[in-house]
């Protein structure tokens, strides 16, 4: 299984590199073993540099700029091995405009091999979905009723029903 | 493979027999604060056999159950079916279509099933083993989770890549 | 200093109760002492009832609802004792359309004796302030640079400079 | 008394002489994912006499000095002014304006200044320990952290009710 290890990391490095390249449009994103010589124990390091910074400690990220490094980690784990079905719970909430974009773009890269299931606020997401699904409690007596979401009154409010 | 219906009654707000179509591949879920939508997610990581309360932001197995409102009373249990499409075969069972159901009672009795026979969780558990979508799967990302990526320690973001391995 | 924590309690369990009814439309929202007996110790509970839902513990609430209650709190502590100057870093985040509005109200109520400065990506709450400061790096060199804000152009978009 | 200005130079991403008007009652800031947004929010908390490093998101005191960046050299040290109106008489100094300034070289030499005269940072907290801006103030509230006041413990609850007694 360490041979099986050594060449799934290989494989995330290059999928992790390359995930993040497109979400932040610049910069670079490595992954680390912190004991190399050891692939039974070795634990992941993520080593990030932002277009214009210089290479810096996680801690320092901002709040969107993590949210969309770990989605470049999530989005490297499904290239490297594909799940049929993706669930995301407002994953998208600490972005702003231009990295939802880009979000949305891979997403429509993987979205052949994967279905994704995204609970949002974001109507840039809600605009790129093919589906749409409802969520309310039409008698206000706190049980969850499924209601038909009308799309085109959304592109103008920026919120669900 | 693919996800194609959810069917729920009596799991957490869902105290209505719900059916919901998630045809289509990028399904977007919408709705105001507190209407339901984590708690479908939290339905769908329940019958595919999470066992872990917290991670259903419940303090026991039972407070999944829809424990009333103010205008309606508790009910007795609740029952979540994933109706998926296997016509790749993904799943190795022999059929087009592949139904898992959970349902759990105030007794505590819970009980799984595959096409609508009675299984072990040990039997659902392996169905997915090589989907992605098993226990330790990174496809299911809670609200607020994705900062865990990050905010793990190296040996856990390591467990993550034994299960992709 | 005993009797001047029951009078600020009693000050505040008053106020949480009012800013609560504000903020959720509906509902009850109370604070208990966890022992009454001792009020050098003692500790503050929080226990709320949603419009519609029964009395629930606060690890139930959805992501929306404890941010709003949250701030139904720092709001009742703001009523007690005003600060003149209160910062919030996207407290907005995980609220809906509805409730961002409900929020801003209860800012305006405040408004005259305090002065808010609010970081946001929400545009409901751009829309609502009286000033505007764009953080941006236009050199792309990782240094921040202040930008005018163009609010007719926001108001279209959803999203800051 | 309001905040009328902030001047920064050096502190985090703010490498150049920064001088920010916060006129109004009710004032956005607005940008892009990274721009630092919330560095200006640590920078009024540093001036304030914020000694804990983790709260700047830093680990040394020094990390709150602009380290440098692809095309930018790092600076020397860092400086923060806030500029108050004290035309009320809320800030114990008679002045009609009160500027407030902390410094912090390499070297690791701190200065604090009240209208442009240097004090211990004692005699700061002092200035502020009415206005509810103080130390365990729950007048700032950073990114992510509104979600504390509930999942913070009754005792913690407490001291906010102690600081606002
Ligand atoms: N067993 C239960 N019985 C009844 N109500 C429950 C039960 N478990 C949770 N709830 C209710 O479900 C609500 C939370 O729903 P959920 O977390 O799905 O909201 P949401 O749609 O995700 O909202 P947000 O947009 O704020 O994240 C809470 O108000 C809680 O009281
Ligand atoms: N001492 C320093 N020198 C240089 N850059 C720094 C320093 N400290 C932090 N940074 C940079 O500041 C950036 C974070 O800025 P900040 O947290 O203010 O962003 P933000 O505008 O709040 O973004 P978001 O909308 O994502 O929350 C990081 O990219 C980090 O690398
Ligand atoms: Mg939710
Ligand atoms: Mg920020």
């Amino acid at each position: 299984t360490q041979d099986r290890f050594a060449a799934t990391f290989e494989r995330l490095e290059a999928a992790f590199a390359e995930t993040f390249l497109k979400l932040f449009s610049g910069g670079e994103g490595c992954l680390r073993l912190t004991a190399p010589g050891n692939l039974l124990e070795t634990g992941v390091d993520i080593e990030v540099t932002l277009p214009g910074k210089k290479r810096q400690r996680l801690e320092l990220l901002s709040g969107g700029e993590r949210a969309l490094c770990a989605a470049a980690f999530l989005f490297a784990l499904l290239k490297v091995k594909p799940s049929p079905i993706v669930v995301l719970d407002e994953i998208d909430a600490p972005l702003d405009g231009r990295n939802v974009e880009r979000f949305i773009d891979l997403l429509r890269e993987l979205q052949d091999s994967t279905q994704f299931i995204l609970i949002t606020h974001n109507h840039v997401t809600i605009l790129a979905a093919d589906n749409w699904i409802g969520v309310t409690m039409q008698g206000h007596d706190g049980v969850s009723t499924i209601v038909p979401v009308n799309v085109a009154a959304l592109a103008e409010a920026s919120d669900a029903p | 493979m693919r996800l194609k219906r959810v069917r729920i009654f009596g799991f957490k707000t869902f105290a209505d027999r719900t059916d919901i179509d998630l045809s289509g591949n990028l399904i977007a879920i919408v709705g105001p604060n507190g209407s339901g939508k984590s708690n479908l997610v939290d339905a769908i990581l329940w019958c595919l056999g999470e066992a872990n309360a917290r991670q259903l932001r419940a303090q026991t197995s039972q407070d999944v159950i829809f424990s009333g409102s103010s205008k309606r009373r508790p009910v007795g249990f609740c029952e979540v079916t994933l109706l998926f499409d296997n016509e790749d075969g993904a799943l190795p069972v022999a059929t087009p279509e592949v139904a898992v159901t959970r349902r759990l009672d105030r007794a505590g009795q819970s009980e799984y099933l595959i096409n609508r026979r009675p299984c072990r969780l040990k039997d659902l558990l392996d169905l997915f083993a090589d989907s992605g979508l098993g226990r330790a799967g990174y496809a299911i990302v809670g609200q607020k989770e994705i900062d865990q990526a990050l905010a793990a320690s190296p040996e856990e973001r390591r467990a993550w890549i034994d299960e992709a391995a």
